[in-house]
């Protein structure tokens, strides 16, 4: 499931739900139903990469969207909005063999995006 | 079934083989899963009423209540049940000897276990009874099979002082050489002995808590600088 991106606005996260039961797997894992992973969109182009909405800063990325207003075209783009940090999730489950397991997984929810 | 394309890249980045088929009967979740889950998940953390101090996300590939290293923990049942003697004393009139059997297939060689206890619950023979003066002795060795090391190990010997609680033992160092990988089917001899004479107890149930790190999956904390 994903909220509808109002007004779009520059590089930050957006809402995505990812639900167990959407592709089937609610019969095996116990918890949880879903988890919110989330993703990142929006246009890394100047002030945004310069962490206008305060997100973390790279300094290469910024160095790109000024050379990249400077000359649009003249090199690889615009930088990328990408996850700048990640936080894990657990998953608890019944296993082929009957047993119940509890899986930890790091960097599975974007918390925060940037560009890169 | 062969699962369409993204589901199957969601169950390797789960590092599972196949999707499970499910639990064949329904079964209560263990009480120390679904606590481990609680503390364990940041999101229910977060949301939960045990509300961790905001920023602060559980240590990767820590199981901080079980205080070792850890990204993957099993609650394995005993795979012998249905095979065992319900007698309660044996043929020489001594009390019965057990044998456990957890499957450990699905443990895969780049899991290091860092913790395997045995969970036993017991139930006297007269319920409610007193149970013998000085308690009881536990002892747990690796039983003899196809591939065992039974034998090389000394038992594990446990004072119980009472049944009414569920028996805990830790194999690791013990019956279950601390370096060593899981092997794929774990095979124990359990006794019970009375300290004092008294009727033999019986096994209710037995289960292997088994905690496990897989590196592959533990990120560094800090990033390597150039």
């Amino acid at each position: 499931e994903v909220a509808p991106v109002a007004g779009g606005g520059p590089c930050r996260a957006r809402r995505l739900y990812v639900s167990f039961r959407e592709v089937g797997w609610h019969h095996w894992i116990i918890a949880p139903r879903g988890f919110m992973a989330n993703y990142c969109q929006g246009p890394c182009a100047l002030p945004a990469a310069l962490g206008a909405s305060g997100s973390p800063t790279f300094n290469h990325a910024a160095l790109r969207a000024l050379m990249y207003s400077a000359a649009p075209g003249a090199h690889g783009g615009l930088p990328c909005c990408v996850p700048a940090r990640l936080s894990p999730i657990s998953v608890l489950f019944f296993d082929n063999s009957d047993n119940v397991v509890l899986r930890h997984y790091e960097d599975m929810v974007v918390d925060e995006c940037g560009c890169r | 079934p062969t699962l369409p394309g993204p589901a199957a890249a969601l169950l390797q980045a789960l590092g599972l083989r196949d999707a499970p088929g499910g639990a064949p009967t329904p079964r209560p979740v263990p009480p120390i899963m679904w606590r481990l889950f609680r503390r364990q998940d940041p999101q229910e953390t977060r949301a939960g009423p045990r509300r961790t101090s905001p920023g602060t996300t559980p240590r990767p590939c820590h199981v901080e209540e079980l205080g070792v290293a850890g990204n993957i923990v099993r609650h394995v049942r005993d795979r012998g049940a249905p095979a065992r003697p319900p007698e309660l004393t044996s043929a020489a009139g001594s009390c019965p000897e057990w044998t456990v059997v957890f499957d450990l297939s699905a443990v895969e060689p780049d899991e290091h276990p860092s913790r395997a206890r045995l969970e036993l619950r017991f139930a006297e023979a007269v319920a409610g009874a007193a149970g013998p003066v000085g308690g009881w002795e536990l002892s747990v060795a690796l039983a003899a099979g196809p591939g065992s090391m039974a034998g090389r190990e000394a038992p594990l010997r446990l004072a119980v002082p009472s049944l009414r609680a569920p028996v805990r033992a830790e194999l690791l160092g013990a019956a279950w050489a601390r370096n060593a990988s899981a092997p794929c089917t774990l095979r124990l001899a359990l006794a019970l002995r009375p300290r004092s004479p008294a009727t033999c107890a019986r096994l209710a149930e037995a289960a292997l808590l088994l905690v496990t790190v897989d590196p592959r999956l533990c990120h560094p904390l800090v990033r390597q600088r150039r």
